[in-house]
């Protein structure tokens, strides 16, 4: 574990407690796309299968439950508060589902020499997963372009997010270079994923940062 | 099995 990808965790996890402060204090989930956080959570349901047939560590172990588990829970809140509007809310995720489904069919890391089907579907939904996750905020970000009340605590939530990612790009820089660690799905995907917060960085930038206090 | 199908990463 290297400092770039613990800084990366922890940003992430900050994310979950950003978003739960958000709804629970707030008591509205005005400003939050249902329809992210349901991609999450289908993302890490995929991705943390393994949890069933492999130990890597209890930081894992415990990391992956969490991010289950929270994000089940913000679905369930965001799901049913009826104070929610989500009118612009519209971003239509099959035209992310299927091709991410599509595309991790085809480009995966499977091994059918080896292995059960099992575990290679395990693989078909590890790269779905990554796939899925590298666009999955796409929805937030239409809404956010959309809405002109945001809260400053749901930008801090999709900073958090962004910080995580570009940290996670740092990781894989120090871990090619001295371990010779290389993922290119996990890679390439998370590339794109972290552009996509380029996008986001300037809205946060002109309307967080440079807000001046009324 | 290959730990975690050889992926430690969240």
């Amino acid at each position: 574990m290297n400092i770039f990808r613990f800084v990366g965790d922890m940003s992430h996890l900050a994310s979950f407690f950003l978003l739960l402060a958000k709804l629970i204090y707030t008591k509205s989930s005005t400003g939050v796309s249902l329809k992210t956080q349901a991609l999450y959570l289908t993302v890490f349901v995929c991705r943390y299968l393994d949890l069933l047939v492999a130990f890597v560590s209890w930081y894992n172990e415990l990391m992956k439950i969490f991010f289950i588990a929270a994000s089940a829970y913000i679905v369930y809140v965001v799901a049913t508060s009826t104070r929610n509007s989500n009118a612009s809310d519209t971003y239509r995720v099959e035209f992310l589902v299927i091709p991410a489904l599509v595309l991790a069919c085809f480009v995966n890391e499977t091994h059918w020499s080896k292995g059960g089907w099992s575990l290679n579907v395990m693989e078909i939904l590890w790269a779905f997963s990554i796939y899925l996750e590298a666009v999955a905020v796409l929805p937030q970000l239409k809404m956010l372009h959309q809405l002109e009340d945001t809260t400053n605590i749901t930008m801090h939530y999709m900073a958090s997010l962004g910080i995580y990612r570009a940290f996670y790009l740092l990781n894989w820089v120090y871990r090619l270079y001295y371990e010779g660690y290389w993922h290119p799905i996990a890679v390439v995907a998370g590339i794109v994923q972290t552009l996509l917060y380029a996008d986001f960085f300037i809205l946060y930038y002109q309307s967080v940062l440079l807000r001046l206090p009324s | 099995v290959r730990a975690a199908l050889g992926k430690d990463e969240l």
